[in-house]
């Protein structure tokens, strides 16, 4: 049920 | 030097603990502000990041910045060790290769020492933009543990929606579907501990990998509280203030349809 997106599709790298 | 002394010693073993499932090493970055962790689980889906107030600890002086790289396996086999009243103290030279551990007994008969050699960690550090999330839902820890531990019984995902009506968890699998809605109660005399507090700016509905909250859950025993933050197609918060000491808070990337 849905695809698993990753987390750093969501935070930009320092 | 670095050196932070703890008369709550049990808080770092439950920091730990509430750690290692998701992360296997990590960097404990010391400053003379007190310790901060980012770290991602191994299949990058979520996020952990946790803060330890320098004026948290009873002793705290770290003269140079560093990271601390710490196969957390290892420290929670080491804090196995420390009881549940012992005073723990950490300790690292400014270029030294490990960390050390002291744990007094509370009335100072018996005291043990251990030392953990230093890990060099090429983790990536992430900016958190802060959400200003449409919905947050603020609730006993150990209410949520259970209903995390109660679905995953049925499926692997779970659908958190919030709505007028509460907040619903929702979940389906092959041997059947499963539902908990929990109300906002705070206009009901229910006592602080049971107490949900409902905050909504528009309803939301997204799909989790229950897997990876069951681990979240974890970090109970840290605290009462949970607050779980949630708006459209962003990853959810889901934080624990560990009150005069700092918080840990995870963020999980939801799972979205094609």
């Amino acid at each position: 049920k849905g695809n698993q997106v990753r987390i750093e599709n969501f935070f930009a790298a320092k | 030097m670095f050196e932070a002394r703890l008369t709550k010693g049990e808080l770092i073993k439950k920091v730990i603990e509430a750690l290692k499932d998701l992360v296997t090493e990590a960097n404990f970055d010391i400053s003379a502000t007190g310790i901060q962790l980012q770290a991602m689980d191994s299949s990058h889906v979520s996020l952990c990041a946790l803060q330890m107030k320098a004026e948290g600890f009873d002793h705290f002086r770290c003269d140079r910045s560093m990271p601390l790289g710490i196969n957390l396996s290892s420290m929670s086999k080491v804090l196995k060790c420390c009881n549940k009243d012992d005073i723990v103290t950490l300790k690292a030279e400014d270029d030294g290769d490990s960390i050390n551990f002291m744990f007094e007994s509370k009335d100072q008969d018996k005291i043990s020492d251990f030392e953990l050699k230093l890990m060099d960690i090429d983790s990536e550090h992430f900016g958190i933009p802060d959400t200003d999330y449409k919905a947050t839902v603020t609730m006993s820890a150990s209410e949520f543990t259970r209903i995390c531990n109660d679905l995953s019984i049925l499926g692997e995902t779970v659908a958190i929606s919030v709505g007028k009506d509460g907040v619903r968890f929702s979940v389906s699998g092959e041997m059947g579907t499963g539902n908990m809605t929990v109300r906002d109660n705070t206009s009901s005399d229910t006592k602080e501990a049971d107490r949900v507090e409902i905050d909504m700016e528009e309803p939301v509905n997204l799909n989790f990998a229950l897997r990876y909250l069951k681990s979240f859950a974890k970090a109970a025993p840290l605290t009462d509280r949970v607050s779980l933050c949630l708006s459209r197609d962003v990853p959810l918060l889901v934080k624990y203030e560990i009150p005069e000491f700092g918080s840990l808070s995870y963020y999980l990337a939801p799972k979205i349809d094609d």
